[in-house]
């Protein structure tokens, strides 16, 4: 594992705790989509059912359990916490899941390596992984109020996925130069949608402001 | 073009 890899899953780990913290330690989500976290569930669900069938390290299926744990817990404190589920921004996160969802798994039936349940089930949720945080941002930038914990989530959460695009340039050169089409273009893919956004952190970051998006 | 199916990555 290369450096690069190690940051950006650091980094994704590290966008989850903040997360869980903002709802444990403020007992409140605003600001945070459901939409997204019931879509990450559904893409750690779908992506890790190679626990049962393939070991391939401590740490990775330890990241695994971790990633499936968290993400849960997550929408169970959303939507049954009786204090913080009366935070969720109902009204705002209209977004449709299956919208991301349907086409997704079309394209994962259409192009995949290999036309098995777990391959199939795998890349559609690398293709889901890559738009589920289009209901988060659309909530963000419906928000007059972006709260810091929640700011910084979305941009770990976008620094993840741009760090693991260094890593697969990264191996390309210093591995057997495999080609890796389907991960490499949705992360890219995924990384693009948030550009917006990092635009406006940053900005945000350097003039000393509150960070808003706008409409 | 070779293409990669392994699975070492999260």
């Amino acid at each position: 594992m290369n450096v690069f890899r190690l940051a950006g899953d650091m980094t994704h780990l590290l966008s989850i705790i903040i997360l869980l913290l903002k709802i444990r330690a403020t007992k409140s989500c605003t600001g945070i989509s459901l939409k997204t976290q019931e879509l990450y569930v559904i893409v750690f669900l779908t992506r890790y059912l190679d626990l049962f069938t393939k070991y391939i390290s401590f740490y990775n299926t330890t990241m695994k359990l971790v990633f499936l744990g968290t993400s849960i817990s997550i929408v169970w404190y959303m939507r049954y916490h009786k204090v913080v589920k009366q935070t969720y921004n109902k009204d705002q996160d209209t977004f449709r899941h299956y919208f991301l969802a349907i086409p997704c798994f079309l394209l994962a039936l259409l192009i995949h390596h290999e036309f098995t349940v777990i391959e199939v089930l795998w890349t559609f949720s690398i293709y889901l992984e890559a738009v589920a945080i289009l209901p988060q941002l659309v909530l963000l930038q419906r928000s007059r109020n972006i709260d810091n914990l929640t700011g910084n989530y979305v941009f770990l959460l976008g620094a993840y996925r741009a760090l693991y695009l260094v890593n697969w340039v990264y191996r390309y050169f210093t591995e057997n130069h495999l080609v890796r089409w389907i991960p490499w273009l949705s992360g890219l893919v995924q990384t693009t949608l948030y550009a917006d956004f990092f635009y406006y952190y940053i900005k945000s970051w350097k003039n000393n402001e509150k960070l808003q998006l706008p409409a | 073009l070779q293409q990669d199916s392994v699975k070492d990555e999260l």
